[in-house]
């Protein structure tokens, strides 16, 4: 598909030594990244209606392709994830890229002080509420409101596959604003 | 309610990793198998003298062989809970770190934030990790400078008649996943993961040196006419980014797996972890979950 054409071009691009060593002038390292960025981008269009035929149909009841949007978050390394932290309920899949079994621990930028994780057999996980370092809420253009981790583990994960959750926050708005507020003192 | 103790050291099924109370900094592991690894860890810089050859993107020329370190010592607190457990340092206001173990996991990740780098009186500084263990690796070390196959590494001459050792710049490798040093007469190894490429040493017995960051005022003159001194958001580029350490006795396989082979799992497990990918949950209701 052309998606697929414009990453694989843009991935053969930044194979180039230049890209691999960073040994090129600052304007063409970031236009390597733009590159990379909207070729990724066009394609997780195309990730997500595929993943939409490998998951089931899951709001009605005919067998159909499932028109569920489903989207990455590219900032996860910073607690960001807008989308996240937007929803009151996620349905999340972690796919397994390596042809043998895995299992994951899975950090989520938190917005909420207690969640409900459920399994593909409805079963709640067991998580972990990590207060984020300040130094990661501070990274510079960082803008996300989290200021702690969703911690869980993603287990067995089949090759090539995906394991699904069904993760909704427990709001509990008085709780949470002295929470944010004694942290904000701490922080400062 | 995550409870922020003093206490130094976290443990999980596998491993128990101590602080030393005083400095703060990372002191040992001790594997549930018996093994122990005296392990310190610190950060370094090599400053950037005026000179007739300067770093740049081609090149890496410190002033000295060998770094200046960050600080003598850390503050550190704890967070403790089921899943993960961590001990938080930090080493100056442009570095801080995450020690942590995870249940379950046989490694132990460390999560650093590096930057900006502050530029003083010297014109750049190149910043690395060093880790500093008590395994006497005669001066061998391996990198696998592909993903796949580990090759054997020395900072030492092996070609003049006497033994001469390299400056460390000769004796800079690249890390696309891994660095390791054994001890032949222990039969311990030690590995530190990479979550990215980087360059890598161990230019003293018993060291892993790993370069994470670079901010440079000067040009190498190999005609790119640039230095390397990015920014973002108007200040020093920041970098975050994990090493994961495993060690045990190389010579005892686990599973039918030889020390080198967990290890090789690991770094493939870590470059092909899983996606993850978001809908919105509201339409789907419970019955159908």
């Amino acid at each position: 598909s052309y998606e697929l054409h414009l990453l694989r071009h843009a991935v053969a691009l930044t194979l180039h030594h230049d890209a691999i060593t960073g040994t090129s002038q600052q304007h063409v390292a970031n236009d390597f990244t733009r590159l990379l960025s909207e070729a990724m981008d066009t394609c997780s269009k195309k990730v997500s209606n595929l993943l939409s035929y490998l998951t089931p149909t899951w709001g009605s009841s005919r067998r159909s392709k499932n028109n569920q949007q489903f989207v990455t978050c590219h900032q996860m390394n910073v607690s960001q994830c807008r989308f996240l932290e937007t929803q009151d309920a996620i349905l999340l899949l972690v796919y397994n890229p390596l042809s043998v079994k895995t299992y994951h621990y899975v950090r989520l930028p938190a917005i909420a002080l207690h969640y409900s994780i459920r399994d593909y057999n409805d079963e709640e996980v067991e998580y972990q509420l990590v207060p984020l370092p300040k130094a990661v809420i501070n990274v510079p253009g960082r803008t996300s409101s989290a200021i702690q981790d969703l911690v869980f583990e993603a287990e067995n994960i089949p090759p090539l596959g995906f394991t699904a959750y069904y993760i909704t926050p427990v709001r509990d708005q008085l709780e949470e604003n002295s929470y944010a507020k004694k942290h904000s003192v701490s922080n400062s | 309610e995550a409870d922020m103790e003093v206490i130094p050291y976290i443990t999980n099924e596998y491993l128990r990793v101590s602080v030393n109370k005083d400095t703060g900094f990372l002191e040992s592991i001790q594997h549930v198998d018996g093994v122990k690894v005296q392990v310190s860890q610190n950060w370094y810089y090599y400053k950037q003298a005026q000179q007739t050859l300067q770093s740049g993107a081609y090149s890496f020329r410190p002033d000295s062989d060998r770094p200046t370190p960050v600080t003598e010592k850390v503050t550190y607190h704890a967070v403790r809970g089921s899943l993960v457990k961590e001990i938080r340092q930090r080493f100056s206001d442009w570095i801080t770190q995450v020690i942590r173990l995870y249940r379950g996991e046989e490694f132990l990740e460390v999560e650093w934030v590096v930057g900006p780098v502050p530029l003083g009186t010297d014109l750049g500084k190149e910043v690395v990790s060093v880790f500093s263990t008590n395994i006497t690796n005669s001066g061998e070390f391996s990198t696998d400078s592909n993903g796949r196959q580990m090759m054997r590494r020395s900072c030492w001459n092996d070609s003049t008649s006497h033994q001469q050792k390299k400056p460390v710049a000769s004796c800079y490798y690249p890390v696309t996943s891994r660095i390791c040093i054994h001890s032949l007469n222990t039969s311990v190894e030690l590995c530190v993961l990479t979550d990215r490429a980087q360059g890598g040493t161990s230019y003293n017995e018993g060291e892993i040196e790993l370069m994470v960051h670079r901010r440079l005022l000067t040009d190498d003159g190999f005609g790119l006419e640039e230095s390397l001194n990015e920014e973002a958001h108007g200040a020093g580029l920041v970098v975050k980014g994990k090493h994961r350490i495993l060690f045990g006795n190389f010579r005892q396989e686990v599973d039918d797996l030889t020390f080198s082979e967990r290890v090789a799992h690991a770094a493939r497990r870590w470059q092909m972890e899983p996606w993850l990918f978001f809908a919105s949950g509201e339409k789907i209701n419970r019955r159908k979950w």
